[in-house]
């Protein structure tokens, strides 16, 4: 299975084996799993990552909106990812990114330069009409942007989890959402 | 079981794969 993901005190742990979320080429279909719920219309998702554990540099996880729950769907992902640093091959640091799919034809998009961020992180995606903005926060407070995008989802999407780990043959990559909030706008 | 078929995770969420 290419993700599992449990429950439990308030938490959802998800654990990915495979997949990929892709970025280059928005012709190719993801492999990932979702934990999703349904939000209609103006609103947000926000999660607070506590563990990101031996996710691969191609690995990744974040909280995602996503227009339709099938291989070609478009979607913005706010996301955490293990990255390789030039002059520092043994380290791997944490850093929050994005990646989208804004047309099913063009070219995708992704973040060129993303943030190193240390544990625990917030991240967080807007929806306002068709505009998408992606945060992340060390403390919930204060928040910075990482991407804001047109996007042209529908009216009823879905709004949750994903996680992925393309060459984690060896290892399950674990992440921890705590205190996942999906709020419709008033 | 279908690895790819949806199952409920808790209550109002659901797990799916694609791709």
């Amino acid at each position: 299975t290419p993700l599992q993901a449990t429950f439990a005190d308030g938490k959802f742990t998800l654990q990915a084996d495979s997949g990929m979320l892709f970025f280059k080429r928005s012709d190719e279909a993801d492999g990932v799993g979702f934990v999703h719920r349904s939000l209609e219309g103006d609103g947000s998702i926000m999660a607070k990552v506590t563990k990101f554990d031996d996710f691969h540099v191609w690995g990744g996880a974040g909280v995602m909106l996503r227009d339709e729950n099938k291989p070609l769907g478009l979607y913005m992902c706010a996301m955490l990812e293990t990255v390789h640093v030039k002059d520092q091959p043994d380290q791997h640091p944490i850093a929050a990114s994005i990646r989208m799919r804004r047309q099913v034809s063009n070219e995708g998009f992704r973040v060129q330069r993303p943030d190193q961020v240390k544990l625990p992180v917030w991240l967080k995606i807007e929806r306002q009409g068709q505009t998408f903005r992606s945060s992340y926060s060390p403390d919930g407070k204060e928040w910075k942007l990482l991407k804001e995008m047109e996007i042209p989802m529908g009216p009823k999407i879905s709004a949750g989890l994903t996680a992925w780990n393309r060459y984690g043959k060896t290892k399950f990559g674990t992440v921890v959402f705590d205190d996942v909030q999906v709020r419709k706008a008033p | 079981a279908d690895p790819f078929a949806s199952r409920s995770v808790v209550a109002g969420w659901t797990l799916s794969h694609f791709g």
